[in-house]
């Protein structure tokens, strides 16, 4: 059986808010090391992974294999129930009809209990290769959000372009264009400001800004995201979690005219 | 739209 209790629900609501747009029913393949989700959009273009540590969780005990198809809207809709700051525990039988969802206020004496009806999910599973990424850019997830947003609005792709030291973002629209260049920044004042930028060769890839406004939903799970590249490869959009867990997207390039 | 790859040209699935 599955038992898995998080001290704040605001993790798994936020997780779940950042993806439901990209992704509609999912698994979430719960097993001793922790629950892992995998999945593609509709269009194969886009594709999220989740992994919460066991660590994440205290306690978190799960003996076998367990894969909960969950509806991402219905879940959403119990998760909304929860107070962020609620502790949140996830349990389930070794083949579950339902996931059941403890709420406890940890100031009031109150516990909520849900269900979620599972579902079979029939989930294509892709293998993701270990890849020594050209370049790696750390950043403030806010500015990389704002960037996409505001770039979003010109035009439907945006070039990325890393070179020693710096990263440029830039787009071409039918009302003009426009370019958002970030140099490597550390402060100690503002750490969370920070930029870095790791490069081994240079890169240059379009994407579709529709998929990183999506992915951009889940600036509220950390202060900083990084965003990994090499020609000819899906990029990463990783944000980091506690515990070593992590929200990840991969996004296939688009080719040039 | 135009141009647009799909992430199996990249990942192979399991």
């Amino acid at each position: 059986m599955l038992e898995a209790r998080l001290e704040q629900a605001s993790i798994l609501k936020k997780v779940v808010d950042a993806i439901k747009d990209l992704v509609q029913d999912c698994n979430f393949d719960c097993n001793d090391s922790g629950i892992a989700l995998q999945a593609m959009d509709n269009s194969h273009v886009a594709l999220v992974s989740m992994m919460l540590k066991s660590d994440t969780f205290s306690p978190f005990r799960c003996d076998r294999n367990i894969a909960l198809g969950i509806n991402l809207n219905s879940f959403q809709k119990v998760l909304r129930c929860a107070q962020n700051e609620d502790i949140l525990t996830l349990k389930a039988d070794d083949s579950p009809d339902v996931v059941s969802l403890v709420f406890e206020s940890s100031e009031q004496d109150r516990i909520s209990e849900y269900d979620i009806k599972l579902m079979d999910i029939d989930q294509e599973h892709l293998g993701i290769p270990d890849t020594e990424y050209a370049a790696t850019i750390t950043m403030p997830s806010g500015e990389f959000q704002r960037i996409c947003r505001d770039l979003s609005a010109l035009s439907e792709s945006v070039a990325i372009e890393a070179e020693k030291n710096a990263v440029k973002f830039v787009c071409n629209g039918d009302i003009g264009n426009g370019a958002i260049s970030l140099r490597n920044h550390s402060s100690v004042e503002k750490p969370e400001q920070n930029v870095n930028i790791e490069l081994s060769e240079p890169v240059a890839l379009t994407f579709s800004l529709k998929y990183l406004v999506n992915f951009c939903k889940a600036s509220g799970l950390s202060g900083s995201v990084k965003l990994c590249l090499s020609n000819e490869v899906p990029l990463l959009v990783e944000y980091e979690l506690a515990s070593n867990s992590y929200l990840r997207f991969y996004l296939a390039p688009k080719i040039g005219d | 739209s135009s141009g647009q790859r799909t992430l199996g040209l990249f990942f192979k699935k399991i």
